[in-house]
């Protein structure tokens, strides 16, 4: 089973 | 006041086609820059960033930045009423709670005008910071839709590889594995058909195959489509619209657990 990454991780909330 | 007049309004008609699978309301922004969207799907995985640059509009009137969300599975319906060779315009008035699509027949003897009511989206704007990406993959987007296509009858995931051998999407399920394996191409008749893979450093990446094929619903909107990876970071998919801007899809990665 493979974690999904939420993309919210990645990029900062402007 | 905001007018905007596209003649090729069947470009707004894919865009939409390509994105209010993955979206179900999203802000309209409107600025000096031009026509913008930028929105997660529901589970935060996808982000899709479009941008139409105002240049690209016959006419482009916006007094004053204004953001309008909408429903793109109403605006769809809507925008599904013109022509495919009609020209569309976009009206709405400052502070109003509606916006008009009038669609014009290319021999001006049809004229339709659709209102539609606007609605209040909360929505986080990321800030997408530009990356140096290890590997960048151009290639026709109708070899990208049928590659997803394929792998997702086999697998629920597709790992997508770049090495100086070429770019190799597998997947892998309960019946079996698939590799399909593109080299880089460039001696084609039409440059369109050219698989061109620039690669500064290896890289190796797994995705949820259904978002992918969400993004291929973008096909119709461009000839070629570009991959961009890097390790750790959402690959970026991007089809040209026309000669006025894009539309972009970023996916966050699998890891194994």
């Amino acid at each position: 089973p493979d974690k999904q990454f939420d993309i919210t991780l990645f990029y900062k909330d402007l | 006041m905001l007018e905007l007049r596209l003649v090729q309004g069947s470009l707004l008609k894919k865009v939409l086609e390509s994105i209010k699978d993955l979206v179900n309301d999203a802000n309209f922004d409107c600025s000096s820059t031009g026509f913008s969207l930028q929105a997660m799907d529901s589970s935060h995985v996808a982000l899709v960033s479009l941008l139409l640059r105002s240049e690209g509009f016959e006419h482009y009137r916006c007094d004053r930045n204004l953001s309008m969300g909408m429903n793109l599975g109403n605006m769809s319906k809507m925008l599904k009423c013109a022509g495919n060779d009609d020209i569309i315009t976009i009206k709405a008035d400052d502070g109003g709670d509606t916006v008009t699509f009038m669609f014009e027949s290319p021999t001006q003897d049809k004229i339709a005008d659709f209102e539609m009511k606007l609605m209040d989206i909360d929505s986080e704007h990321l800030g997408i910071p530009d990356a140096e990406y290890h590997s960048i993959v151009r290639m026709p987007s109708s070899e990208f839709q049928r590659i997803c296509k394929d792998l997702s009858t086999i697998g629920d995931t597709v790992v997508i590889s770049v090495t100086k051998e070429g770019v190799k999407f597998s997947t892998a399920g309960d019946i079996g594995t698939a590799n399909i394996v593109l080299r880089q191409n460039t001696t084609v008749d039409k440059p369109e058909d050219a698989i061109v893979i620039e690669m500064n450093e290896p890289v190796s990446l797994s995705f949820a195959l259904r978002y992918m094929n969400s993004f291929t619903k973008a096909t119709p909107l461009s000839d070629t489509v570009t991959i961009s990876l890097s390790s750790e970071l959402p690959v970026v998919v991007e089809y040209k619209v026309a000669e006025m801007g894009y539309i972009r899809y970023y996916l966050a990665p699998k890891i194994e657990e």
